[in-house]
This record gives structure tokens, C-alpha cells and sequence, in this order.
């Protein structure tokens, strides 16, 4: 759509603001972008698509780079502990198997906690990817309480000297009063067993989620003090446009994406191609 | 809401004597805002606008007393002609077995809307069999096979050595020798984008020739709702949309680009986890949600 050597009118903004929309950075960013622009085109006298394209991007690049886009994975005071939530069928169990092996293969002892004791084969599946990263598994069996799961598989780190432990949850909308208490409450017998501890918890994010993003990430971190989010399915065609919001309203950085359903299908969060990413 | 907030757009000018053109086209932006607020996407957006102006242009808008309240109606009434008078219900093969085929993005919600319309079935006096043909995700199988004994319905699956269209097509043997007259087909979640998987849904829909295709989506799916479902349309003769997660805060937009984009109804829509969260879908309820 950038055309170069064009000159900037007002039709050019209009294509610009569409491909803004279009990847679900929502109205209000997409106005307040565009707004910015208006104004760096009057006082910096910009001519053309190129000096356009190039000041969005800066944009951009400006409203992620506030964040801080890394995970330190080691604790000074042992296991390191990370709660994986997030709605359901966002990829959270898939994007935990992700991690162990990536933390494995950095020669961590790596341990999962399988904390959704709730959905169907859910704990078979979180099994699999033990299996495929090479780590151990605490789980229960079905119908079990998740806290329970996650005190113990706190208790097995911390006795067994793990240097990182990830707790999979079930997946649960934001709007279910009861199922974000259990989360709380998972995280409050996490920090009661081991003080300090989650020292993250990752909101898994699927790509093709609309405005709703925003709204889980606000509803998610009210209930746990989210740390980090981990963007998924980018591999698809949905650009993530909601982590523009995530970030300035919320201050909410995310650390990784997930780019397929392989277990090395996962890179760590890069802004600069991520803002490129959305012009593709 | 959108009727509040195009009421207040209105109702600054109401003392000046009759609408504006100018009023007009604020108040078209206030609809147009409200729907990319709703995750619709901004083509159908753009689409469905052209027709809301040619409406309020057609019923004269600009003479009314209440162009507030006109408008808001005429968005409303182009929504539900959009979306389809009243509920479509699953179609069911002149001669046994009907064939349903569910298809969609990963994580959208096939699997366990499998297990809800077996349920449901099996409720109307029907003998559903569903088939576990995501050889693909750890433990799919293993969990259309939960679901199938939690809907107290007959299960089938090969393992994840089969071919999923192998699968498939024995499924039609499987259910005649148990007496199924329903056969639900669970496909792996897929991109759009991934030609081999796409092939393969092709290959499974050209050989077993189902009675509905059914597109599987989430009802929070923002603009990436109109790419995903114009591939999958192409690619396959899609009868229906099961929007999944109604039960969330999600507006929903999506439902219309969905609809705008196959030509086909949502026939049901996911209302929990649980196998008997499935509801008709109903287009007049949705637009009410959809404007806020
Ligand atoms: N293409 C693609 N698919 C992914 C990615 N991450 C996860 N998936 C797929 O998304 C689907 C759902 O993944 P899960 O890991 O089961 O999601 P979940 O959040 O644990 O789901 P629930 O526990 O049911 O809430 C699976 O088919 C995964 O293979 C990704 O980055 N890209
Ligand atoms: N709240 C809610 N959750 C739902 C609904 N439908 C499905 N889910 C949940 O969404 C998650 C994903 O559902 P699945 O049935 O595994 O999705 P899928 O499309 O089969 O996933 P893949 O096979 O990996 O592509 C699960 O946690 C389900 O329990 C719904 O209507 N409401
Ligand atoms: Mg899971
Ligand atoms: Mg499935």
C-alpha cells in the first residue's frame, strides 16, 4: 500500500489507518498514531510515502520500547517459579512445553506443574510435552484441586533443587468470578510455599484476539500482577496490533511469540520486527 | 451504548432545526467507530456502512424529527438482514448418515463443539459417532475420546499413525456397522496459510462429501476473522459458522465478517465449557450486542 514516491494526502492517511485497524491495534491507538503523524508531517515538513512510512514506524517502535521485552529465568533464591495463564485455547500448554525445552536445552533443571486438572485429556497433553523437553511432570489425577497441584509441584522444586518450575493452568475467561479466584488462589499457595515466588506470570495471548486482548490483559493482571505476555499463532496472519495497548495503558511488555506448534516454535519478543511484521 | 451515544450526537444539534449533512456523516462515523470498536472488520465495516447510508438516504433521515433513534434502527435492521432473519438449524441428510465437519483455526473450540452437538443430538433422538481425525495435537485424540464418553456418545480414531482422510473415510463403515446416524468429524486445528493442512481438509470434504462443513471460530477473533475465513470458504463448500465463547465480554464483531464473508449462518454458538453450553444463534440478540 506504501507507494514510494507518493505525496502525503489525506488519502494515504486513510490507507494508513486502515492498515492499522486491520492489525487490531484498535481505534483509539490507531487515532492516537495517526494524530502523532498528522503532527510530525506539519513540523518536520515530510514530503513523501517513504518519510511517512518511516515516521510510523518510529511511532511505533517509540510506544515498545518503554518496555522491557526479556525474562531473567534464574532466581537468587532457589527454583525460579512462572504461573502460565491466560482464556481458553490461547496456547498456553503448548507454549509451557515450549519453554521447558528451551530452558532444558540452556542445561536448567526444568520441572512442570500440571495445574489443569479440569479439561479433557488436558494433563495427558501437558505429559507429551514433558516428554518431548525432556523434563519431569508433577501432575494429579483428574478433577483434583489446581492449588493442590501447584503446592506440590512447588514443594517437589523446591525439594529437589529445580532451577525452574512452570505451573500450566487451565484456561478460564476473565469474566468467570469463581475460576479467577482459583487462580488467585493458586497463586497465593505458590507464594505462601516459597516466598517470592511466581517471580512471573506470563499472560499467553493468541494473535488473532480483537479489542477483547486488551480487556484480558487488564482483567488478568488485576487478579495476579501479570509480568509478561507471550503473543502466539503469529505464525498465522493476525499481526498482534492489541500489544500496542497492552503496553501503553497496562505496562505490560511482551517477552516472546509463538510462531507454530512445534516445541522451537518460540522467539524471543524482537520490537523492531515486530513493527516491521506489521507492514508484511 | 451506540443508540446513547448517537442519541447525544444528535440531540446538540436538535435545536437548530433539521439534520445536516455534516450531522449525518458524524453520526455515520459515531456507527462506524462503534462497529471497529466490536472487532468488525473494516472492510465489511466499509461494506455495511455504504448500505446503512443508502438506507438513511432511501427513508430520508434528513427530514425525520427522531434521526437518532431512525438511524439507530435502520444500523439495527441491516444487521439482522446481514446476519439472517432467524436461526438456521443443522442440516440432516435426506438418508442416513449425516456427515458433519468441523474445521477452524487451532484453539477455537472444535474439539469440545464436537462433543456439545453429539450431546445435543444424541439428546433428539439421534446416534452420533464422533470421529477423532486431529492425529497432530498431543493428546487430541485422547480428548474427543473424554468428551465422547462425558456426552455418553460412540467414538472412532485409528491413532496418530492414520492419515486423517483415511480416517475419515472409514468413518462412514465404522458408523453403519454400530447403527450411527450422525457422524461428527473432528479436524486439527489448521492455518489458512499452511497449504499441506489445507489440502488436506480439501481432500477429507471432496471424499466424504459432508452434509455441513462447519467453520469453528472464537467469538473474540478481531480483523484476522475475513483472511481465515475467506481461505477456509475458498477451499472448502463451508454450510455454517459456530461462533465459540459467546459466554465471554467479547462484542463479537467477528460474527459478521464471518457471515459477511462465507455467505453462511452461525448456526450455534458456544456458551461455556461445559457439553451443553450450545445455543442457536440468535441474529437479533447479536446485533443488540454488537451495538452496545
Ligand atoms: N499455529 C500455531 N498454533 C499454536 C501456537 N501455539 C499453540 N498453538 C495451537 O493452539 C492450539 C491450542 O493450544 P493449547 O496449548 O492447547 O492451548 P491452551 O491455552 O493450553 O488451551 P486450554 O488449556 O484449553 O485453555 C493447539 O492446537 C496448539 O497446537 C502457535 O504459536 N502457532
Ligand atoms: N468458555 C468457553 N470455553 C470454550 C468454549 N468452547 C470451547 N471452549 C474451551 O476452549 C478451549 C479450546 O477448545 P478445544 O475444543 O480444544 O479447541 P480446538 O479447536 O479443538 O483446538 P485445536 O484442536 O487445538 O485446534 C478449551 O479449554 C475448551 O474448554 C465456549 O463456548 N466457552
Ligand atoms: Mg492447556
Ligand atoms: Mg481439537
Amino acid at each position: 500500500k506504501i507507494v514510494t514516491g507518493r505525496s502525503i494526502d489525506d488519502a494515504m492517511f486513510d490507507d494508513l489507518e486502515e492498515t492499522l485497524i486491520a492489525s487490531d491495534m484498535g481505534v483509539e491507538t490507531t487515532l492516537s498514531i495517526v494524530d502523532e503523524l498528522r503532527d510530525r508531517v506539519k513540523s518536520d515538513k515530510l514530503k513523501n510515502a517513504e518519510d511517512l512510512y518511516g515516521a510510523l514506524k518510529d511511532a511505533l517502535r517509540k510506544r515498545l520500547a518503554e518496555g522491557d521485552h526479556t525474562i531473567n529465568w534464574t532466581s537468587n533464591n532457589g527454583p525460579h517459579i512462572t504461573l502460565i495463564a491466560g482464556v481458553n485455547g490461547s496456547g498456553k500448554t503448548t507454549t509451557t512445553g515450549k519453554l521447558a525445552a528451551k530452558l532444558a536445552g540452556e542445561n536448567r533443571k526444568v520441572l512442570l506443574g500440571a495445574a489443569d486438572t479440569f479439561r479433557a485429556a488436558a494433563v495427558e497433553q501437558l505429559m507429551i510435552w514433558s516428554d518431548r523437553a525432556k523434563v519431569d511432570i508433577i501432575k494429579h489425577g483428574e478433577g483434583a484441586d489446581p492449588a493442590s497441584v501447584a503446592f506440590d509441584a512447588t514443594d517437589a522444586a523446591l525439594a529437589r533443587n529445580v532451577d525452574n518450575l512452570l505451573i500450566d493452568t487451565a484456561g478460564r475467561l476473565h469474566t468467570k468470578v469463581n475460576l479467577m479466584e482459583e487462580l488467585k488462589k493458586i497463586q497465593r499457595v505458590v507464594q505462601k510455599r516459597h516466598p517470592g515466588a511466581p517471580h512471573e506470570v506470563l499472560l499467553v495471548l493468541d494473535a488473532t484476539t480483537g479489542q477483547n486482548g486488551l480487556v484480558q490483559a487488564r482483567q488478568f493482571t488485576e487478579a495476579l500482577h501479570v509480568t509478561g505476555i507471550i503473543l502466539t499463532k503469529l505464525d498465522g496472519t493476525a499481526k498482534g496490533g492489541m500489544a500496542f495497548a497492552i503496553q501503553q495503558q497496562l505496562g505490560i511488555s511482551i517477552k516472546y511469540i509463538g510462531v507454530g506448534e512445534g516445541i522451537d516454535d518460540l522467539q524471543p519478543f524482537d520490537p523492531d520486527e515486530f513493527v516491521d511484521a506489521l507492514f508484511e | 451504548s451506540l443508540s446513547q451515544k448517537l442519541d447525544s450526537a444528535f440531540k446538540s444539534i436538535r435545536g437548530q432545526g433539521r439534520l445536516t449533512e455534516k450531522n449525518m456523516k458524524d453520526g455515520l462515523q459515531e456507527i462506524r467507530m462503534a462497529l471497529l470498536e466490536a472487532d468488525v472488520n473494516y472492510k465489511v465495516v466499509k461494506k455495511f456502512m455504504a448500505e446503512v447510508l443508502e438506507a438513511a438516504e432511501g427513508q430520508k433521515v434528513l427530514e425525520s424529527i427522531h434521526p437518532g433513534q431512525q438511524i439507530v434502527k435502520i444500523v439495527h435492521d441491516e444487521l439482522i438482514k446481514l446476519m439472517g432473519e432467524k436461526n438456521e438449524p443443522l442440516r440432516m441428510a435426506d438418508k442416513a448418515p449425516t456427515i458433519i465437519m468441523m474445521v477452524g483455526l487451532q484453539g477455537q473450540g472444535k474439539t469440545t463443539t464436537s462433543g456439545k452437538l453429539a450431546l445435543k443430538l444424541k439428546k433428539s433422538g439421534r446416534k452420533p459417532l464422533l470421529v477423532g481425525a486431529d492425529v497432530y495435537r498431543p493428546a487430541a485424540i485422547q480428548q474427543l475420546e473424554v468428551v465422547a464418553k462425558q456426552a455418553g456418545v460412540e467414538s472412532f480414531s485409528l491413532g496418530t499413525n492414520a492419515n486423517p482422510v483415511d480416517i475419515c473415510l472409514m468413518a462412514r463403515g465404522e458408523a453403519q456397522m454400530r447403527g450411527c446416524d450422525v457422524i461428527i468429524l473432528d479436524t486439527a486445528g489448521r492455518l489458512h496459510v499452511d497449504d499441506q493442512m489445507m489440502n488436506e481438509v480439501r481432500q477429507i470434504a471432496t471424499q466424504v462429501n459432508p452434509t455441513e462443513i462447519l467453520f469453528v471460530a472464537n467469538a473474540m477473533t478481531g480483523q484476522d476473522a475475513v483472511s481465515s475465513a475467506k481461505q477456509f470458504n475458498d477451499v472448502l463448500p463451508l454450510t455454517g459458522v459456530v461462533l465459540t465463547q459467546m459466554d465471554g465480554d467479547a462484542r463479537g464483531g467477528a460474527a459478521i465478517s464471518l457471515i459477511e464473508v462465507t455467505g453462511c449462518p452461525v448456526k450455534f454458538v458456544g456458551t461455556g465449557e461445559k457439553l451443553e453450553a450450545l445455543d442457536a444463534f440468535h441474529p437479533n440478540r447479536m446485533a443488540d450486542q454488537i451495538l452496545g
